[in-house]
């Protein structure tokens, strides 16, 4: 069993436990500062009282993205990887086993902030979602696609930006198009909450049809 | 020997091979969409005719930074990673082999985008440098800190966004401190090019030092 196995067959029994306790589940991915922290302070912020999450932040070391989400009173575990550059199945699967499971309806993961290494670790949860921000550039859909195509969701943030910097929205479209099809595709902002509500509606509807 | 030892016995070799030659040469690390073609294209167009520059482009796949740089008409390799998270000695060693050694007074290699594993393999240049952008945030020293240990130069690149983002530049600065006292820091635009002579210079004297 190589490394990959070894980690498909984890992820499996952590996608086992997720369904058993009927919990929606999400690998929260992108570049470092894209913006995944306040992402997941946004989204609190706006449905902390009326569904029961639950935080998984993963970081090589320290504790500073947890800090940031203990204000909303959810219960969240910190996992520091110890230099490595993703999660993988295993380290989810013990942090899981400390959360309150029966009061949880979903759960985030923040993963390390790489665009490249989370892509080929799946950790059993059942959305995969890429923050990425429009100050990374309009080209990178096609330098770093593998990210991209694992991902059921893409978020393109800070678009409170667009009118400083050059972006060619048409181009980056066309890309994720191209590269992955499937992929569905959210412009916001997570500062500004510019478009936030298609997110917030969306993951209403996700949790709708998991019930 | 594992895979540490041999990449470092390689990047001994390249470091050898360079310093025959006596060429200074530059790690270019950093988040994806950092800026670090950006800051290269902008070094190349002030000191093209002045000084005698070899590129080597590392990317996972495509040769998109290498075709914005064919324009400067400087020797150019791209090296294709396949997949890997980060270019180690050996990609190098095999693309000097390919450029015109005689003919060039200084080196950079991009690296692959990425704030983590970079840091882990030498690759047997003279200097490292992180391209870091406030777009970033002001807290990734921190939480990333070994590349900004192993990098002599940090550049905060994107400064002509500070007026639109909050960026803590006295934190940024503190930390820096705190994690690498001897990191040389240069804040500057390389779109705008404010602040960026202040590098030329910087490059200069290294050149001048060397010979
Ligand atoms: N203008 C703008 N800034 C944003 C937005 N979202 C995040 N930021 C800023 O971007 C920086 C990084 O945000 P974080 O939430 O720390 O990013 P992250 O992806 O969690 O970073 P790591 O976990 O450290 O990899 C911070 O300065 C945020 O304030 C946005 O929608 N618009
Ligand atoms: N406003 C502003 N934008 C910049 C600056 N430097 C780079 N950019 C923009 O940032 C985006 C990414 O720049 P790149 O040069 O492609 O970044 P990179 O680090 O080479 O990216 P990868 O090699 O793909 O990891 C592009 O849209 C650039 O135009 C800067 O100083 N200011
Ligand atoms: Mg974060
Ligand atoms: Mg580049």
């Amino acid at each position: 069993e190589n490394i990959f196995e070894e980690n498909e067959r984890i992820a499996t029994e952590v996608r086992k436990i997720l369904k058993e306790k009927n919990i929606l589940s999400f690998n929260i991915m992108g570049s470092p500062g894209s913006g995944k922290t306040e992402f997941i302070e946004k989204t609190l912020s706006l449905l902390n009282n009326e569904i029961r999450f639950g935080i998984v932040e993963g970081d090589i070391e320290g504790k500073i993205d947890a800090e940031r989400i203990e204000k909303y009173n959810v219960p969240i575990i910190q996992i520091n990887t110890g230099g490595s550059c993703h999660l993988d199945a295993n380290m989810l699967k013990r942090a899981i086993l400390n959360l309150p499971l029966d009061e949880i309806d979903i759960i985030f993961v923040e993963n390390v902030g790489n665009l490249v290494c989370p892509a080929e670790f799946e950790i059993g949860t059942e959305k995969n979602i890429i923050i990425y921000s429009i100050t990374e550039g309009d080209d990178k859909v096609i330098k770093y696609p593998l990210i991209f195509r694992v991902s059921q969701i893409c978020i393109l943030n800070k678009i409170d930006l667009l009118q400083y910097v050059e972006f060619n929205m048409e181009k980056f479209e066309n890309n994720l198009k191209n590269i992955s099809p499937s992929t569905f595709l959210i412009k916001l902002s997570a500062k500004s909450g510019e478009n936030f509500q298609i997110w917030i509606d969306y993951l209403k509807k996700l949790k709708r049809e998991k019930n």
